[in-house]
């Protein structure tokens, strides 16, 4: 998984 | 956005309001942990750093205010006002959170996805929540019975969490590359932790008489 990606869940 | 998360985060939110509602209306805390009630701002204030910086849509950024605004607004009501926080028994309310608080924050340092100051707290928010719900969970079973907002409260703050379960399932198999092992562990954890009060709360609920934890 693409560590950086942003965290779109709350 | 998928339906269960959103049904997790309307269930998430629905645990705030019962909560907010019982101290704003009744002026009461009777049965609620502050212990609990402060590790939730901590994880919320520790995973929403990015807040300002990263915008994802107006629900995310609504839902987070919402939620540290709910979570150190009960936190200041069960502190300093000056009639809620009569009700506040201390003497109880004795959990060691501050014991939960280094394993996590360490463990976070050793198991991430990066190591970085924002991804480590992230992940530190995630530990921490599985076990935020330890103080109250202790309280309840000191206090005996609880009154049904109280355990409306519970029982919603566990229900959520079930919910991104369902979620996580959903996203594996529908998004290329959607794996977080991190996230899935601690909310699995998180979600059995409420196991027993779950089965209490559902006798209860089915008998029709009052929510008892044994002993």
């Amino acid at each position: 998984a693409a560590a950086g990606e942003l965290k779109d869940e709350l | 956005m998928n339906i269960f998360r959103f049904a997790g985060d309307m269930t998430h939110l629905a645990s705030v309001l019962v909560l907010l509602l019982k101290i704003h209306t009744i002026k009461s805390c009777a049965g609620v942990s502050l212990k609990t009630q402060e590790l939730y701002a901590i994880v919320f204030a520790t995973r929403y750093l990015d807040i300002f910086t990263d915008f994802i849509s107006l629900y995310n950024t609504f839902m987070k205010l919402v939620f540290l605004g709910s979570s150190f607004s009960i936190v200041w009501y069960m502190r300093s006002h000056k009639i809620v926080r009569r009700s506040y028994d201390k003497d109880q309310d004795t959990f060691r959170h501050y014991f939960l608080i280094v394993p996590c924050l360490l463990l976070a340092m050793i198991i991430n996805e990066k190591f970085t100051f924002r991804e480590v707290l992230w992940t530190f928010s995630l530990f921490l929540e599985a076990v935020a719900i330890l103080p109250q969970l202790v309280l309840l079973q000191r206090t005996r019975n609880i009154d049904n907002l109280t355990g409306q409260y519970i029982f919603l703050l566990g229900a959520y969490r079930a919910f991104y379960i369902f979620n996580w399932i959903y996203r594996y198999f529908t998004e290329p590359h959607y794996v977080h092992w991190i996230p899935w562990i601690a909310g699995l954890l998180q979600t059995l932790l409420y196991g027993d009060f779950f089965y209490y709360y559902f006798h209860s609920w089915k008998n029709n008489k009052k929510l008892q934890l044994p002993a």
